[in-house]
């Protein structure tokens, strides 16, 4: 019996950066 | 050189790794393309894009790290970030690159291309910034 294994799925944004200076409205 | 212990490495850059674009559509890490970013992004009600083009890379006091200098957005804004050198951009219509592509491989199996000055890469920024 192969036990069925979770596999881990990450969101699209966290594979680019956040640059832009901060300042929010 | 001192190797990065793998828990200090970012999982999902590993090849293989499973992402899911904003429709919820899975790719590998390694078969994303410009688009699904684009696209994602247009789906997203807080993020969007920003192209951050590379102005300098410099060495950094750190070991295996670089400081590389962007200019970001429509308004250029000058961000500096110092990042490990395998660490790897999406560039628009390349792909993933890094300041040292081979150590890119070696540590997440993903193959990239060469970090350039005048390379374009995709960033985020929450819609609600000015």
């Amino acid at each position: 019996n192969v036990e069925p294994r979770s596999v881990p799925v990450f969101p699209w944004h966290s594979l680019v950066p956040f640059l832009a200076p901060t300042q929010t409205d | 050189a001192s190797s990065t212990s793998p828990a200090a490495l970012p999982p999902f850059f590993m090849r293989g790794s499973i992402i899911q674009l904003a429709d919820g559509e899975l790719k590998r890490v390694e078969d994303l393309r410009t688009e699904d970013f684009i696209q994602s992004a247009e789906i997203s009600s807080e993020l969007k894009i920003d192209s951050s083009t590379v102005e300098r890379i410099d060495c950094s006091p750190t070991p295996n790290a670089v400081v590389i200098q962007f200019a970001v957005g429509e308004l250029k804004a000058q961000v500096c970030v110092e990042v490990l050198v395998e660490y790897p951009f999406f560039v628009f219509g390349q792909g993933w690159s890094s300041c040292c592509p081979d150590r890119t491989t070696q540590l997440f199996e993903l193959s990239c291309a060469k970090l350039c000055v005048g390379d374009v890469c995709v960033s985020l920024t929450l819609r609600s910034l000015r």
